[in-house]
């Protein structure tokens, strides 16, 4: 079982987006797959056509809840631990020292261990939210915008995760997914090339084509799988997948 | 002397964009201008050409440093309060308790006074920097963008703003932008639809078009103004400043 951070702080880049698409391929591909929807806004829960506020994943980490009752099966081989109502709360824990950032890895210890996937979808803002995503998780996915303020932002990112790295003695598999790629605009095209040059090996070699599907869909409350089984944006979150599992890059 | 909060939990909708090209066409008309980066991000520095880290309102709220001393005249009548080295402290303020949502409205008391508009870029979140803000504010801007998720995280800004509404006894005058809008998309026409139906009198008379030139220009520092002055883009914008001096709503 691993569990992967889909993570960025700059907003709007695709990171939801990714991690309902991304996740809902696995399953079809027949992988057990749990998502978590770890951003107050709750958006991977209503990408996923679940509405109603239920509790989840911060009850479980504020107060005991047992995981395995707020497990939803949203789709085959497919689980969502929505938010919860007290997501928020966990921002502003003032008590507990280190340990606040430690508190997603204890509620989610010894469970799940019958999943291939475990995915986090993080809000973007980097307080004790971020903290605990970065300290359970094993892998990092880091979609990224074709625009320069995205690049500009990634900077911001690397930096908090290397002081990450250094605090928890650990060294993150780090990959790079470039989710809002427009062909005609010279800037997606320079932002490609950036990523490939400076991070060789760590850009995932399918790139999420920037299409209208992609802001429909979540309205249906339905995957791209499901809204249009037969788009090239279908297309290439399958073969993101593939890039997953074999870790195919550019 | 007025403050308006660029607000929208919702991240990537088009928060510093708006209040880098708004701010500078403002300027440009005559009025005095400050614009306030509150995102430890720092996108707003960046957009208006300002790279290098340097102090500003994180070092005024959390250390009593002048404000005089830190502002940047960046264009004519344009200044700017970069968010300085600290800001990312704020979220995680523990002591002090109501009193850590005063911060900012302390820290700009009876300074300023000489400014017709001060605009406050805030982060993608709703913690106590984004308190802070409201709190200092008389006025709200919301930008929009025109996908389905950018609506329903409307819903939940809606409902952080009626408490904070509740709790400081204030009514807020807020008006929302139309901030990343594609003609050609069906989504784009029903999200402003659904603004104008249920916002009456509160959807400014402008959209901003969604065009590759407000993804390049921040990367050369430059506002719409100075990248592409005869652009669609730039109309947009002195559109915009026209709808806010005058109250041009759809
Ligand atoms: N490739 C794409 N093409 C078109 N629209 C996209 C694409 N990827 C994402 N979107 C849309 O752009 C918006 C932002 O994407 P999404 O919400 O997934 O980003 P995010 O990083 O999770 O945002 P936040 O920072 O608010 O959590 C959404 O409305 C989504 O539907
Ligand atoms: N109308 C537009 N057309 C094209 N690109 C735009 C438009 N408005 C903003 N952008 C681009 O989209 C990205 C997101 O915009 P911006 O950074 O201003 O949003 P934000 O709400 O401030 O994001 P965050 O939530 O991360 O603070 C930026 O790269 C910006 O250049
Ligand atoms: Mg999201
Ligand atoms: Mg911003």
């Amino acid at each position: 079982m691993s569990i992967i951070a889909v993570i960025n702080q700059k907003g709007g880049v695709g990171k939801t987006t990714t991690t309902a698409n991304l996740g809902h391929v696995l399953a079809r591909s027949g992988k057990k797959v749990t998502l978590i929807d770890f951003d107050p806004q709750g958006q991977l829960a209503v990408a996923l056509g679940v509405v109603e506020r239920r509790q989840g994943i911060a009850e479980v980490m504020l107060e005991g809840r047992d995981i395995r009752q707020l497990l939803l099966e949203v789709r085959e081989n497919l689980q969502l631990l929505t938010a919860g109502v007290r997501l928020m709360d966990i921002e502003q824990l003032r008590d507990g020292g280190a340990q606040r950032g430690e508190l997603l890895s204890m509620a989610l210890q010894n469970s799940l261990q019958d999943q291939d996937y475990v995915f986090i979808d993080c809000p973007p803002s980097s307080g004790l939210l971020a903290a605990n995503a970065l300290f359970a998780s094993d892998e990092i996915l880091i979609p990224m915008a074709g625009d320069f303020l995205a690049l500009q932002g990634l900077s911001h990112l690397l930096e908090t995760l290397k002081k990450f790295e250094q605090v928890l003695q650990k060294n993150y598999k780090k990959q790079l997914i470039m989710s809002r790629f427009s062909s005609t605009r010279r800037i997606s095209r320079q932002v490609l090339n950036t990523l490939c040059k400076h991070f060789p090996g760590q850009v995932m070699a399918t790139v999420i084509r920037e299409t209208v599907l992609l802001a429909e869909c979540p309205g249906f409350g339905k995957t791209i799988l499901e809204y249009r089984p037969g788009s090239r944006s279908a297309r290439d979150f399958r073969g993101l997948a593939d890039d997953f599992l074999t870790g195919r890059v550019l």
